[in-house]
């Protein structure tokens, strides 16, 4: 059964995304079967991957509105170990629909469940949010990474979606745990990024990655060539930290 | 009537809050009445100005709950001309509560309209999204600022809240206009910067604010201070730029 992981935190811009795509294209490069899912109506995960609009061919609200069946939206990748599902770029009337199915939470758990058999992994990217997709998923998920930007607001939606994780751990889903908490777009000599570590160090300590994802301009940079990061640059710093952060997830999760 | 200036965009982390904050602080130094009017779950405009939660009495959810009347939530802050209307950090429930009350995208106009005279400018924050309350004030604000933050993430958003704004103008508010593009957490050096600009000049050349917020390392640090960058370092570049552009949008609009 593939281990669900979720990407979220309801704080914007502390690469969710960028998370997500680079994470499941490092763990498929360590041989296991991963499925990246996007459930974020910002549908950013495709451009990402290098998807136009025309070669998507269904997503998950097309599932959810019964008009496709699960099996139908995974798409390949140029990774023969790593599917796709995307989300295109939603406009206003198709978030207010993905929000009205999502408004009952079990509804994404109910359509995942016998497909993802054949996948170890499930990479989601959520939106930064905390209600509709993002908690349909964390009724099911396994684990959750909360990636986190130096500042002190980032900082208070870690404890936001650690609530929230509690108390859908306690009603719904007790296997629900946290994988990690990430530093991202971390700049070392920053004070902000002394004073973001050392409090979670201190509250987190458990939960924190050792590994560190550094700011790197070309992360951004490669968004215009419509790659991640890990396939623009496979010997940026960030590139090499998000593959020892796969490597990291897969060495726990294998241990018999 | 106070002009209703709405910092909106669904793309996370771009600068929206910040913007807000600053924005609102400097316009009310130009010896402008200015409410700052706070309409995401996350609460952050409260910390940034130094607000800790027992010192909130009210906010707009409070108001959308017939708990508490408009008047009653408006707070002083230590600048005579701004005032300040807060969101507490929302759990879980209280984010669903104030989903479903803005489903009913009029709700928010409704409570507005009188109140807001005393005031030139009401500044709103709002969340990463399209749907809730970004689209109800939409349904009566005057303008929107856009921040962008270098990538092509960003500039997918632009296109996403410009057709919406378009939808929202053509049926609902007719007065509803692009105060401007606004580009923040700025690079100058860096490619995704300069991409970025090309493509807002080229695509956007009216609504591009010439006015550019660098990046400043203070900004996140201030957070930690519980205070915006513009008290927290006055003549950090990034203040001089609020300044500016409060500047810049006060002279638009006294223009007889
Ligand atoms: N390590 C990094 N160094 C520099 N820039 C980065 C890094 N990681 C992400 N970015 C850039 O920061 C921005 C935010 O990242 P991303 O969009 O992945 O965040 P997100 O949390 O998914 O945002 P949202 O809340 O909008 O979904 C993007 O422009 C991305 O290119
Ligand atoms: N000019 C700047 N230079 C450096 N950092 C900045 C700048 N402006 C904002 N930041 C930092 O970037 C992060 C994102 O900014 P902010 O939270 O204001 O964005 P937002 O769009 O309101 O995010 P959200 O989508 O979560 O509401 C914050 O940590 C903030 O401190
Ligand atoms: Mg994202
Ligand atoms: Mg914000």
């Amino acid at each position: 059964m593939g281990k669900i992981i979720a990407i979220t935190t309801p704080k914007g811009g502390v690469g969710k995304t960028t998370t997500a795509v680079n994470l499941a294209i490092g763990i498929a490069q360590n041989g296991k079967r991963v499925l990246l899912l996007d459930l974020d109506g910002a549908g950013q995960c495709a451009p990402t991957l290098g998807f136009k609009s025309r070669s998507i061919n269904g997503d998950i609200l097309d599932v959810l509105s019964f008009k496709k069946s699960f099996k139908s939206v995974i798409h390949k990748t140029s990774d023969k170990n790593l599917d796709f599902i995307p989300m295109r770029g939603l406009d206003y009337a198709h978030e207010l629909k993905l929000s009205k199915f999502t408004s009952d939470e079990l509804i994404i758990k109910s359509i995942l469940s016998d497909e993802i058999f054949s996948y170890n992994y499930v990479i989601v990217d959520c939106p930064p949010s905390l209600i509709g997709t993002t908690t349909n998923i964390l009724m099911t998920a396994d684990s959750t990474i909360i990636p986190v930007k130096a500042s002190r607001y980032s900082l208070n939606e870690v404890v936001r979606i650690l609530k929230h994780m509690q108390l859908v751990k306690q009603n719904y889903n007790s296997k629900l745990k946290v994988e990690g908490i990430l530093l991202t777009m971390y700049e070392a000599h920053t004070r902000a990024a002394f004073y973001t570590k050392k409090i979670l160090m201190k509250e987190f300590p458990n939960e924190l990655f050792n590994i560190v994802i550094p700011k790197n301009v070309e992360v951004a940079e490669a968004t215009f060539h419509n790659k991640p990061i890990i396939y623009y640059n496979p010997e940026a710093k960030s590139s090499i930290a998000y593959k020892n952060l796969a490597e990291e997830i897969v060495r726990r999760n294998s241990i018999p």
